[in-house]
């Protein structure tokens, strides 16, 4: 389900 | 990264700031002999930070940031990573060990149990998580966990009913970092293809659900020009 960036929030 | 993202970062960094503003002024008061008047108004009256609060930030960075090393993303993702971890290990420390700071902080209003905020959290990201690996069991504690983490805080605002105005700023702040990070999902939803964090997205709503009844006050409060104040 992440295809868009991985944890790529803070 | 879009406009909502990055104000919502900054919304965040503003109320670390703010708070950090708010020990350094409390702090200025330690070797003078008659303290400024601010930190007079904040020595006589409490702080009104919640330690609770920010205990379970600490924890929640702690354990949301556990790949700062291990996952590169970008130097403005690891130096914010860093600056959260910072600050919120090094308000804890203050409102713990300095004499001045500690002094100001109501330790007989500020009562919520971390437990139980914790243990629910924990059980939780247990049973639902994306992948059941450590770290992102972890991950998803730290979303669950900063959806309430603010409860502490909100609690002691409406205990003390006299809200100072840079505590006020601080949660307004908390409170617009989140609602700008959902105006962030909603464009990302739209503009990348197969973006879908359901886990991320509801816990995100119900913590800036809990802001509402404070959002509420606070915009009274500006629109009728008086302090701020919570009803009991």
């Amino acid at each position: 389900a992440k295809d868009s960036g991985e944890h790529d929030e803070l | 990264m879009n406009i909502f993202r990055l104000a919502g970062d900054m919304t965040h960094l503003m109320s670390v700031l703010v708070l950090l503003l708010k020990i350094h002024t409390i702090k200025s008061c330690a070797g003078k002999s008659y303290p400024c008047s601010l930190c007079f108004i904040l020595l006589e009256s409490s702080s009104g930070i919640s330690l609770k609060t920010q205990e379970l930030y600490a924890l929640v960075f702690a354990t949301r940031y556990l790949d700062i090393f291990t996952d590169f993303i970008s130097v403005y993702n690891t130096i914010m990573k860093l600056i959260f971890l910072g600050s919120s290990f090094s308000i804890v420390w203050y409102i713990r060990r300095h004499k001045i700071v500690r002094r100001s902080y109501d330790k007989d209003q500020d009562t919520f149990r971390h437990f139980f905020l914790v243990l629910p959290c924990l059980l939780l990201a247990l049973i639902i998580n994306e992948k059941f690996t450590f770290k992102e069991v972890l991950w998803t504690f730290s979303l669950y966990l900063e959806a309430v983490a603010i409860l502490p805080q909100l609690i002691l605002l409406q205990r003390t009913r006299n809200i100072d105005n840079l505590t006020g700023q601080y949660v307004f702040l908390l409170g617009a970092y989140r609602a700008l990070y959902i105006l962030n999902w909603i464009y990302r939803y739209f503009t990348e293809p197969h973006y879908v964090h359901w886990i991320t997205w509801i816990s995100g709503l119900v913590q800036t659900l809990l802001y509402a009844d404070f959002f509420y006050y606070y915009f009274s409060s500006l629109k009728n020009n008086v302090k701020l104040k919570l009803p009991a």
